[in-house]
């Protein structure tokens, strides 16, 4: 007979943490580093601040324990949030639509699990929102049976100096000799893309990597937006009308999507012969269902805005490009934004060649989304499929080939294929989107090459 | 000024569906046929019933509208346990050690959620359990922000013949065009290693496949155990001692813990200075990490039995690859059970070379976990890695060759890397234990091959 039970959703991701990234000693020790740098890039370039992030790696007496300790200069968290923020499973700020690193509510709350379950230790918090005169601690467990925060110590003192930010540190178990190599690399993709930030690392044998920041210019922060209409399903559709204080559908449809405006909505919905002033709430399934079918072929609304995204530009994935590569030939460009699934985003592509680049069997492919570097699982990225679906002849590039290829896609939402945020899923509309940015890039690389070849042969005739 | 809020399981699996497998049409239908057919087969193999398996696929009135259907002659649903049991994210009558193929409580719930999201259409639940006289008929939809069950209706009526088993539909957008050579791929490497059951699949365009019984021999089902000792990690150890009965520190272990006996528990006691007697629920923190560590240590634990976990056996694995492949050579091994974080898992591989097998430039993979063929991700798995990083010329294969390489493993755990159930994370251990396997086949066919050419060269002498 079987015997049926429930699971928090501290509890489901402790048993399955392998889903995280936290498979091994290695890989966790890794996957910590990057959640908590990835939580201080959020707090501090999505907030107009230019970031300042301190990461240190210390040895304890246990060879396999480490702590690891992720310190920025960002808007701080609230100390009535900071239980939940660090101690539940499934909480987050960032669970709106909005391009940032984070979207799970799952990230850090995976290192404190690990370190936990490994270490017995609690995490230590100590953070000052920007508008704070104190500074706040606590030292954290998670209640994993029941999802919530067990707080064992809190204290808070006024500030002394003017700061504000967030230090998370964690013990956790690792592997820095199988981990080092990646955690580097990692450190060194986000400064490629990040010259506007100041980054320390130091690692347990006391090695240290310094990038100071190159450019004051902060990108603008990316903003929060209302939905696209394109491809917005039922149930979001549902959960819209729920929370719409607008009683009349036109209304309705311009208020809560982007790219409506009056005309569109009037002319939509006198197309399916609904009346403009019914109230939403009275909507029959029925009429939901006509009219997200409609809204998903209608041809007239506006594109997605560029504006609210943040992308890396092409000018500044050129210069990380020829930084670490030194080509001969390097371009990229910006894409215009697409929609999936409602969600605007933009694809940028660069591409290098030649220079110092070692000759290989397939296009070194250098992957960010939301400009979070990935690392892991390469190949069943869908990134890596059309980089190697590519037929580079048609290109003038024969392998092996000195060529390198960076692609960068940022969105409201990234539809990773894990919550480790390591690939990135076959969405139709993203892989046309990068297909088509890839032949543009490549189409100048031909050029660039077949140029070179005519200067060589007239120069040897 | 963020804004902080959490997400019930069910908004956060519809929110990223795509990390379960939901990433476009036609994965979509390719998952939710698998996650129906892997529950009807833990409903029947499980317990010791012998699989009769209907797919039914259908068109509907809208072309992108497809209704999947799946029948099993299992031991049914309870009816008080049907709402939540598909209406609820993480719940689950396999949170359990026990080798089934469902393990996270979702499968079934993202099928539903993701025809819901697509057709506005409720799941249809026919259920009747072993022991029952009636048949029970549910239509549910999930209340995606609260993550609870909306019952529509049902209904219930005698039995008027001896049914037993489950019948779900679900109506939900997909793509068989693009699904169709997956799914029946699937299906059929299903059959391959589950001759004892009977399966008829009808696809959309009417195309039928049925695989009938070839033996009447089911395996023995698989057993619930208790934790294995080695590498129990702390959260787990606190977990155990929360819910232990016994007032004895020496019964706790030898009752939550298989492969510890009395004189072992005594020893390990002693040799850490804790007194046998000592009340589980009394131990410090610091008492239970000593003790935690020194259980990684130890050595003299039993191994775990492999009589509760249910591989497929070398036999049965050579048989089916002589059905698929014709080979001209076949060899298959079953290795001892071994253990990764307390839970114990076998491993099995099966080689098969030449004959009718088409030279490739890499081996052809057949993976299985717990039964499961796996179809995607195949370069993410670290079953390619370790297959595509063994130096085959030391085998005497030099590629292009004729290789297929079948690796099973079963446990009370498969650590996949997604919820989606597609590749296997890096686990240590089990890397070790499938490279050991992997050589061991190896061998066997470079005995083959130095024989083989050995005659040959003696028949041209
Ligand atoms: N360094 C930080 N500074 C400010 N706020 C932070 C910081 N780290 C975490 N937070 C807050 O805690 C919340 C939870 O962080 P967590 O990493 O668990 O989830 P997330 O970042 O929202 O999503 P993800 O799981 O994708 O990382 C964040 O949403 C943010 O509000
Ligand atoms: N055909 C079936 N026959 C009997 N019980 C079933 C059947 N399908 C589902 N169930 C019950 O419903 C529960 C939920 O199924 P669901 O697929 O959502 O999760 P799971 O199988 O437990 O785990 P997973 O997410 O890994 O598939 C199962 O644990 C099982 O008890
Ligand atoms: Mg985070
Ligand atoms: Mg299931």
């Amino acid at each position: 007979l079987e015997t049926f039970k429930s699971l928090s959703p501290a509890e489901f991701f402790y048993r399955n943490r392998e889903i995280a990234g936290f498979s091994n000693p290695s890989r966790a020790l890794y996957q910590a580093v990057r959640e908590l740098v990835e939580n201080a890039l959020d707090a501090t370039e999505t907030h107009g601040i230019l970031p300042i992030i301190r990461v240190y790696i210390d040895r304890t007496s246990n060879p396999m324990h480490y702590v690891v300790s992720v310190e920025d200069n960002g808007i701080g968290v609230p100390p009535q949030f900071v239980p939940k923020a660090f101690g539940q499973v499934l909480f987050s700020s960032k669970y709106k639509l909005r391009q940032t690193r984070g979207m799970f509510g799952l990230g850090a709350k995976m290192a404190i699990l690990y370190g936990q379950l490994t270490t017995g230790r609690p995490v230590e918090i100590i953070t000052s929102p920007v508008k704070s005169k104190r500074v706040y601690f606590f030292k954290l467990m998670i209640d994993i049976k029941n999802n919530r925060p067990i707080v064992l110590e809190k204290a808070s003192w006024s500030k002394k100096k003017e700061w504000h930010g967030t230090i998370v540190t964690i013990a956790l178990e690792g592997d820095w000799g199988r981990a080092k190599s990646r955690i580097i690399e990692y450190i060194k993709r986000v400064a490629l893309v990040t010259p506007y930030a100041e980054i320390l690392f130091k690692g347990p044998d006391n090695s240290y990597f310094y990038y100071p920041r190159v450019t004051t210019k902060l990108p603008r922060p990316p903003r929060e937006v209302l939905p696209h209409p394109y491809g917005v399903d039922l149930e979001a559709f549902k959960m819209l009308i729920a929370s719409t204080q607008e009683s009349r559908l036109e209304d309705f449809l311009v208020k809560s999507f982007q790219g409506v405006g009056k005309k569109t909505a009037q002319d939509l919905l006198r197309k399916i012969g609904l009346p403009l002033d019914k109230s939403p709430k009275k909507l029959s399934l029925d009429e939901i269902k006509i009219l997200v079918e409609e809204m998903k072929k209608y041809e007239r609304f506006k594109p997605p805005r560029a504006d609210p995204l943040s992308p890396i530009g092409a000018e500044l994935i050129v210069l990380g490009l020829k930084q670490i590569l030194q080509p001969e030939f390097v371009t990229a460009i910006t894409r215009k934004p697409a929609v999936y699934e409602g969600h605007p985003f933009i694809v940028e592509v660069g591409l290098a060649y030649g220079g110092a680049i070692e000759s290989s069997n397939e296009p070194i492919l250098y992957r960010y989304a939301n400009k979070i570097p990935l690392l892991y699982d390469e190949k069943s990225d869908v990134l890596w499929k059309i980089v190697n679906e590519l037929d580079w002849r048609q290109y003038n590039v024969s392998f092996p080939a000195p060529l390198a290829v960076l692609i960068h896609i940022c969105s409201t939402k990234i539809p990773y294929k894990g919550v480790g945020k390591e690939s990135i899923a076959d969405v139709p509309e993203i892989e046309r989107e990068v297909r088509n940015a890839l032949r543009e890039v490549a189409r100048k690389l031909r050029s660039y090459i077949q140029k070179k070849q005519k200067v060589e042969e007239t120069y040897r005739k």
